[in-house]
């Protein structure tokens, strides 16, 4: 392990752990550091699996991941002291999170450039992978290995995963798995999927379902196979699933969470709520005015 | 005009502080913490709709887990369960519950080398908001154990 990136004294941190952890970065793309802080297993940190863990957006931070929610210590709300996660994944597992790709958190491109895309991201991914297996911490490169994620993480993940399989001959990992939380998987099924998820939850009435059924099924049948919610050039049908993705994602329900409630906090000039939002319904014309009203959304009360 | 529904101040705060960031050996000339960056995204080439031919390949190799938070909007349970059914796989075994802390965790239906799983009650960020069933789910994934 790089003792250069062993993470000695973490400020907020005020109970013992009984694992190491690192901090620094992995070089992928020339000129392009992956910052990455990796968590060793409190368990057995020679024989638990490696599990390298995605974000999503594209463009939010797997910071996130580690500090909110599976890493081994989470933030306060005071936004300095950090508590213990006794259900932490690295309690049976060494956990790598991997801030991708460059520009997003801490990671960044010596030249600025921050402009990527798919096939970009998971090369860098990969060659990031590579420099942690082959320079970083060669003593886990047997270990068994699992790619996990979430949300944007579903692009990610198995786009990377593909890559590591395929790059075996040249360079073996013990890749033994993927995972994915709440991915994006199909941009068109997710974007079907949530007009009848939101029906079925009661965020709208039969008024405006008879009307979507009506303008957006074929036969008047509302089934998977005969609704086409998300890319219909059919203005009538584009107009009232504006309507309902106005009820779903701006009319101030927590998108990651129906019952939850909905806090206003600041999150930086780019939320996620609007990386998430640029996902959905991508194919309608209405997209870039859904995107503006999520940015200028006050407060609701 | 802060956005609804997302709560990243203490990231921002903590990953902010000139001690944690000397902590993490992040050189100083590394620009400010952001949770999302919005060039980023703006400029990203989004080069797949469909991750189905990754599928294919996929799961005829390595075992893999879909799992839902089932109140999620972002990425819905929904879709995803379509997405999985649609990829045609001999399925192992068929539609359950699972428990967890004598609770019902959600439901899981196993394909040939591909688990889907719903956890019952949690939104996107599942391992936040159910952590103990997140933690029973993804163990029994990595070690190949009953869910």
């Amino acid at each position: 392990a790089p003792a250069a990136d062993e993470i000695k004294n973490l400020p907020g941190l005020s109970h013992d752990i009984s694992f190491k952890h690192y901090s620094g970065y992995l070089n992928g793309v020339e000129g392009k550091h992956l910052h990455y802080w990796f968590t060793e297993s409190s368990r057995d940190p020679v024989n638990d699996p490696v599990v390298l863990w995605m974000n999503g957006g594209p463009g939010c931070s797997s910071m996130e991941g580690l500090l909110a929610e599976l890493g081994p210590y989470l933030i306060n709300p005071d936004g300095k002291t950090l508590r213990k996660n006794k259900y932490a994944w690295n309690t049976m597992a060494n956990v790598l999170f991997l801030e991708a790709p460059a520009c997003v958190g801490l990671s960044y491109d010596d030249n600025d450039n921050c402009s990527t895309g798919d096939d970009e991201t998971s090369l860098g991914n990969y060659l990031a992978l590579q420099d942690f297996f082959k320079n970083k911490f060669p003593e886990y490169r047997n270990n068994s290995f699992f790619i996990t994620g979430e949300s944007y993480g579903g692009i990610y993940v198995p786009t990377l995963a593909v890559r590591v399989l395929k790059g075996q001959d040249q360079f073996p990992i013990n890749l033994q798995g993927y995972a994915i939380g709440n991915g994006l998987s199909s941009y068109e099924l997710n974007d079907d999927s949530i007009i009848f998820f939101a029906y079925y939850h009661g965020l709208f009435g039969d008024d405006l379902w008879t009307r979507l059924v009506e303008h957006c099924c074929t036969g008047g049948r509302p089934t998977r196979q005969t609704c086409n919610f998300s890319n219909s050039k059919w203005p009538m049908c584009s107009q009232v699933v504006q309507k309902a993705s106005d009820i779903i994602y701006n009319e101030g329900l927590n998108m990651y969470n129906l019952y939850d409630n909905c806090p206003h906090t600041t999150a930086g000039k780019f939320s996620r709520h609007e990386a998430d939002l640029s996902n959905i319904l991508r194919q309608h014309d209405f997209h870039s005015t859904l995107m503006l009203r999520a940015k200028n959304k006050k407060p609701v009360q | 005009l802060d956005p609804p529904c997302t709560n990243g101040t203490d990231l921002l705060m903590y990953l902010n502080t000139p001690e944690v960031r000397m902590a993490l050996h992040i050189p100083l000339d590394v620009k400010k913490f952001e949770l999302c960056n919005d060039e980023v995204n703006f400029k990203y080439q989004r080069e797949y709709s469909t991750m189905r031919p990754q599928y294919e390949f996929l799961t005829s190799r390595v075992r893999g887990l879909i799992y839902n938070g089932d109140i999620d909007m972002a990425c819905n349970f929904l879709g995803d369960e379509w997405f999985v059914e649609s990829l045609g796989l001999q399925v192992k075994e068929g539609r359950r519950m699972w428990h967890q802390g004598g609770q019902v965790g959600g439901f899981v239906k196993r394909f040939t080398n591909l688990d889907l799983v719903t956890v019952r009650g949690a939104g996107h960020m599942v391992p936040e908001d159910k952590p103990a069933p997140s933690l029973q789910m993804i163990t029994s994934f990595l070690f190949n154990k009953p869910y």
